[in-house]
């Protein structure tokens, strides 16, 4: 089904390509990036304190193109994230493309609560898939009623396929988080996603 | 289905992204990028005679990660296409990934049937949803089986399904060129794709 299509796609090509060490020089697995990231920067290891790329998940399917978008405690209007500079980028050959180019991004997140608190840095995107999806939905006359219509169960499809292949691999189980989250209630009250990565 | 959904994820996540022109300096539409590349390069027109994207579809899902590799007449070895510089880069935020970049790879292909004749420059590719499924059949012992036995639905349906959305696209019709093909027939003679791509 369409979901957990999405999930294996997801998987095999691009996580388990960019997340896990191939012992070449050339391709830094995301641990081996953020290490040299945290030396680039200067920064203490307690201000990068999970090695590991969050994965959001968002059940309204939408992920805006910068995350700090969706990191305010709504109607208030201050950030928690905010866009630092990426990691290295991972570059190479795939499917008659050369030198394709693999980026991740670090946020920095402040935690509005707690001002005193030392900021935290985390490698951070949407599951890009779900944004096509999203993107099919609003831009496609012939096929938006068809996934509009089983949006829900696409996603739950997806997550939960993405899951249990991320647990089965383990090149990337260590890797990755997966965050899951609800981000719409009655109120059409965005979740706050930082509040969320730093749990 | 699974190949239907890979085309819609194939076109709104991809093609629809980096073939049209949007009217912004920053990112330009494949027609641009190729005349960008005739000038730098000093090229006759005549040199690149079709401004679009080829799409490779192999009925086999293989496509390797440089072309030249599938541009011989088996089992002669010398290549038809030959990897050349590549078009500009496109570069946008996408999902939470700040300044992903997308790229085109140009080929040059010699005509060896008429060593005199002048070479051709092409941007190529495989579809690369297609090199993941692959991947996934020769890589994950639990779906390996599933995707085997409907390998040729799938494919089937991912050409048909993409071939109708583009042909109904205003944006894309006349930006790139889908070739399906078998590359291997009971000898397992490999096609000479230079040569398809050529006609
Ligand atoms: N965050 C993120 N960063 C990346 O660099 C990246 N590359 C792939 N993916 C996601 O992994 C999965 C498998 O990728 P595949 O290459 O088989 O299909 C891709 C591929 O066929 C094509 N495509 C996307 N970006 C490029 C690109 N830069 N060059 C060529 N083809 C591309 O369009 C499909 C859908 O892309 P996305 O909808 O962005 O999500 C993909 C997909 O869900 C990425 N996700």
């Amino acid at each position: 089904d369409y979901g957990s299509g999405m999930a294996y796609n997801f998987f095999y090509g691009y996580l388990r390509l960019v997340l896990p060490e191939f012992g070449t020089q050339s391709v830094k697995g995301i641990k081996k990036r953020i290490e040299t990231f945290i030396n680039k920067h200067r920064l203490s290891d307690s201000a990068f304190p999970v090695k590991k790329l969050f994965i959001l998940i968002p059940k309204s399917l939408y992920i805006p193109t910068d995350l700090k978008d969706v990191s305010t405690d709504w109607p208030d209007d201050k950030c928690w994230m905010d866009a630092a500079m990426s990691l290295e980028d991972q570059v190479f050959d795939r499917a008659g493309v050369k030198q394709r180019l693999y980026k991740n991004s670090v946020y920095k997140i402040k935690n509005r609560d707690s001002p005193g608190a030392q900021p935290v840095y985390v490698v951070a995107e949407g599951a890009t898939p779900l944004k096509t999806c999203y993107d099919v939905i609003n831009g496609d006359p012939k096929m938006s009623r068809v996934f509009k219509d089983h949006q829900h169960d696409i996603i739950l499809s997806f997550y939960k396929t993405l899951r249990d292949i991320i647990r089965d691999s383990d090149d990337c189980r260590d890797l990755c988080e997966i965050i899951y989250y609800v981000d719409t209630d009655d109120n059409k009250k965005r979740i706050n996603v930082a509040r969320i990565i730093l749990e």
